[in-house]
């Protein structure tokens, strides 16, 4: 709807008013009251008066600041000075938003203030997307980064106000964010990145909201980040624009990995569901955290009795629920075979749900896989453990459990059969149930299969994980270790261990080092 | 043998062209994790020095925000009456802090250059400054190399101390060149 | 290969990389003391 006649100006001029005040040397000193006398002034100009009003306010103010800010960039006569320049504005407008937050409503009526801040946030939200179609490849990401990071850092600054609205505050930020992933704008992606990786979000996100609230917010954001990169990742080509993108998020993991590795534990799964497969030493980055109270374990220790270890009783949280990918009918009658092991056309069928189309590379649905062998390993493990049993090769044998495995592994193709022990070797961690129990799922179908080309695809899912550069999961070395020490699975007699000279020696060299 | 990109085939495939297109190597074998410019083994978080996705190095202390008091910002009050920097009017102990911690700016060029100027020196290979130790001459100079007890700024305890050495001329760096702006 | 949507999102993805953010672009305006990034040499620690 077009803006009431007069607005554009009077905006205009207010924001220039502001803009003066802001800069002037006694706003420190006369602070609130500036702040007071300019709300009072906005009311009496009729902004404040409605939620129309305010948002077109606001809205009005960002495009005028984006447009000075094109503007300045745009003209070579400001040269070095051009950034600056824009901070100037963009600083004053970022300040305004936050008397006008702080003063909305009574001081303890939060639901205001948070309101508010949310009507702002989303309407620069629009503005960014609107400009981003407008200008396409002329878009420029600098006055939106620059009101995101400012406007963070006031409403973290330890203040009573802001401190009793701090998680609704962050909730804010992460829709906002949500809502100009890099899918959406994705002339935007690099300053996203930067915006959800700002030591500030982090630590409020993940470390200062008690239990763990953040968490499924950051969750959300980093699965749109890998999204984003998913297709081009998964055709292998990195042009420099995307490497960049690909390096900076492994730049933030590697922060989680040190610094929030619960974090990566606990979502683990719905991460390798949308990173790509070929996407092998991020995916292992994520599958090599451990929890901080844990000492590993080194799996080079001769004769390590996995089986005896403490922690290999825990099972690890998986988070968010992972069954709801499976369809309830599937479900329903995964169930009952697991209970029953009937009825038998279940096993011939089970393939049919996990095809979704003909298209080589594209034939399977990949998520319902590793939805489908996690259910079926945890509901394996909550069986052992019900006969008072631990995982082993022998005790998980001739279970329904490991029928559906051992099913799977025969009568998926060469493809599906690559996502399926993908999908087991996802589960191949620190020292916990899944881990041990994935681990020697893993090696039981080595053993038992007749067919020499699973035994190679086993081992193609497992070698590739290990032949890239660190780190490498915990369980993943020990499966390795067990699969070409133990003879009972005779590794060294397989032809296509010695296939190629070069496949040789990554074995030998791969041997080695676990030796 | 699986004849196919799933099995070992193809695998190898794979490895044999990730030799000649880096692109391929990226992604699937990867890269050290050490050189993207994060001290991985740290006892300390790293995220609160993060600078940046695109950074390969972490902020320094002077470029991360911290929430003060208002009373401290007095920049407005007092910028018309600060004095504009003069490096020449500084003393050591400044110089080298500018030095050290402005890594990869112009602060460090000019900070360096004052310390030249001040006669001391940038031993490229030691990674130390010298100078010659205040009353003692070299006990022996050529052509190429000189030897004696310098003085040199460590950095470890942040205080100047002694040492013998022998100094080879190339290794010292010379006098930085400022641009001309 | 690609879909249209993707070879856009490309497209635009290169295009920014033509304008990253900045470290200043995240810091308070710091008048007295900027940053002045300038390539010194190699043997001059860097971080």
């Amino acid at each position: 709807l077009e803006d009431p006649p007069g607005l554009y100006e009077k905006v205009e001029y207010l924001l220039s008013e502001w803009v003066r005040h802001f800069h002037q040397p006694g706003l420190l000193r006369d602070g609130d009251k500036i702040y007071a006398a300019y709300v009072a002034r906005l009311q009496q100009q009729g902004i404040l008066k409605n939620d129309d009003l305010i948002q077109r306010f606001f809205r009005i103010s960002m495009e005028m600041c984006v447009e000075l800010c094109y503007r300045t960039l745009n003209d070579p006569v400001n040269g070095g000075m051009s950034r600056p320049k824009c901070y100037h504005t963009m600083d004053a407008f970022v300040k305004l938003v936050v008397v006008l937050v702080r003063y909305s409503g009574e001081s303890s009526n939060t639901l205001a203030k948070v309101n508010l801040l949310n009507k702002v946030l989303l309407t620069v939200t629009q503005v960014l997307l609107a400009d981003h179609e407008k200008r396409q490849v002329e878009f420029h990401q600098l006055p939106y980064h620059r009101f995101f990071i400012m406007i963070l850092n006031d409403l973290c600054s330890p203040d009573p106000v802001f401190d009793a609205i701090n998680f609704p505050v962050l909730q804010c930020f992460c829709t906002a964010y949500h809502m100009v992933r890099p899918s959406k704008a994705p002339g935007f992606a690099y300053t996203w990145l930067e915006l959800i990786s700002h030591r500030v979000f982090v630590s409020k996100l993940l470390l200062q909201t008690p239990q763990q609230k953040g968490w499924p917010l950051f969750h959300q954001l980093l699965i749109d980040v890998f999204k984003f990169l998913s297709p081009f990742l998964r055709n292998a080509e990195l042009v420099k624009p995307t490497q960049t993108l690909y390096k900076g998020t492994l730049r933030v993991l590697l922060v989680l990995l040190h610094d929030f590795p619960e974090f990566l534990c606990d979502y683990h799964f719905s991460f390798c569901d949308v990173i790509p497969p070929n996407c092998i030493q991020m995916r292992n980055l994520i599958l090599s955290a451990f929890p901080r109270n844990m000492r590993l374990p080194d799996p080079f220790t001769p004769n390590l009795k996995v089986e005896l270890l403490p922690d290999i009783q825990n099972a690890p949280r998986i988070l968010p629920a992972y069954i709801q990918l499976i369809i309830p009918d599937l479900k329903k009658n995964l169930d009952n075979y697991i209970k029953t092991r009937a009825p038998v056309t279940f096993l011939q069928e089970l393939r049919g749900h996990l095809q979704i189309s003909s298209e080589p590379g594209k034939q399977y649905n990949s998520s319902l896989i590793n939805a489908l062998v996690l259910y079926v390993g945890t509901q394996a493990i909550a069986f052992i453990h019900s006969k008072s049993g631990t995982p082993s090769p022998t005790t998980i044998a001739h279970t329904a459990h490991m029928d559906i495995f051992q099913h799977l592994v025969v009568d998926l193709d060469t493809e599906g059969r690559y996502l399926f022990l993908n999908a087991i070797a996802n589960q191949l961690r620190y020292p916990n149930s899944h881990t041990h129990f994935f681990s020697c799922a893993l090696l039981s179908l080595f053993a038992e299969t007749n067919h020499e080309a699973i035994q190679e695809q086993i081992t193609r899912v497992l070698l590739e994980r290990l032949i890239v550069n660190r780190p490498h999961p915990w369980g993943l070395l020990i499966t390795f270790i067990d699969l070409i020490k133990n003879p009972t699975y005779n590794f060294w007699k397989h032809d296509f261990v010695h296939c190629a000279p070069e496949i040789e020696r990554l074995f030998e060299s791969v041997a080695k080092s676990c030796m | 043998m699986v004849q196919d990109h799933y099995g070992m085939v193809g695998l190898l495939t794979f490895i044999r062209g990730a030799e000649t297109d880096p692109n391929l190597v990226a992604l699937a074998l990867g890269s050290d994790l050490t050189t993207l410019g994060l001290h991985l083994n740290s006892p300390e978080s790293l995220y609160s020095t993060f600078s940046s996705p695109f950074a390969d190095s972490p902020s320094r202390p002077q470029d991360i925000d911290y929430p003060v008091p208002q009373e401290y910002l007095i920049h407005s009050y007092i910028r018309d009456k600060l004095a504009p920097i003069r490096l020449s009017k500084y003393n050591e102990d400044l110089l080298f802090y500018l030095y050290y911690t402005s890594g990869g700016d112009l602060l460090q060029l000019l900070a360096a250059h004052e310390l030249y100027t001040r006669d001391w020196r940038y031993h490229k290979e030691e990674k130390i400054w010298i100078t010659r130790a205040p009353n003692m001459r070299p006990t022996k100079v050529e052509t190429t190399y000189e030897e004696g007890t310098y003085c040199y700024f460590d950095l470890g305890t942040w205080r100047k101390a002694h040492r013998d050495m022998k100094v080879e001329y190339d290794r010292l760096a010379e006098r930085p060149s400022i641009p001309p702006a | 290969s690609l879909g249209q949507d993707k070879v856009y999102q490309l497209r635009m993805l290169e295009s920014a990389y033509k304008h990253m953010p900045e470290p200043s672009d995240s810091e308070k305006v710091r008048p007295y003391l900027q940053r002045t990034p300038y390539p010194t040499p190699p043997y001059h620690p860097q971080h």
